[in-house]
């Protein structure tokens, strides 16, 4: 289903990046 | 850019993860700045401590002068702990326009101005704690929030 697929492609985003930002050392957002 | 309006609606629902006390989430609340000061408070008791959050008028009522005080005093303080302790100061081209926001209650400048409460939520030493409840909102939401964070580690445009 190609809207499944989009929709843990988005999901897929999101978690990376809010992860991502998880990972970073604390006070350095850029 | 992030359009102002929309991020000041998703924000609005991140906002509304926060204890806030049920005196401070009425539009007009918002727009006097308690209810960001309650969320500042959370966000990192010691900077926006309770002294702090003491000098915030409570009841600004129809005064936008004191509205927009409270509002100047917010900013101010967020762009210190920006960069003082986060060590990231806030571009220009983010700098909401408190007059605005306390006259008016212009939805995209308090965008602007939750986009850097946001700013401080995702990078303070509690921060684990307000990514993962990010995490937690709709989806929707959750890419609103992403581009706004995104625009906020942008360095300056022309």
């Amino acid at each position: 289903d190609p809207n499944m697929k989009a929709g843990a492609t988005s999901e897929g985003v999101l978690a990376n990046f809010f992860n991502s930002l998880l990972s970073k050392k604390t006070g350095s957002p850029g | 850019s992030v359009d102002k309006a929309k991020l000041c609606g998703s924000l609005l629902t991140w906002l509304q993860t926060f204890q806030v006390p049920p005196c401070c989430i009425s539009p007009q609340d918002l727009s006097s700045g308690l209810a960001i000061a309650h969320v500042l408070n959370q966000i990192d008791p010691t900077w926006f401590n309770e002294a702090w959050l003491q000098s915030i008028s409570e009841d600004p009522g129809p005064n936008w002068k004191l509205k927009v005080s409270n509002l100047e005093k917010i900013l101010r303080s967020l762009l210190e702990y920006s960069q003082d302790v986060l060590g990231h100061p806030v571009s220009e081209q983010h700098l909401p326009d408190v007059s605005l926001l306390g006259q008016f209650s212009d939805p995209s400048e308090l965008g602007k101005l939750l986009q850097l409460v946001l700013g401080c939520a995702i990078s303070c030493e509690k921060k684990q704690e307000h990514i993962q409840r990010i995490m937690t909102l709709e989806e929707s939401v959750q890419h609103v929030v992403m581009e706004a964070i995104q625009e906020l580690m942008t360095k300056d445009t022309p």
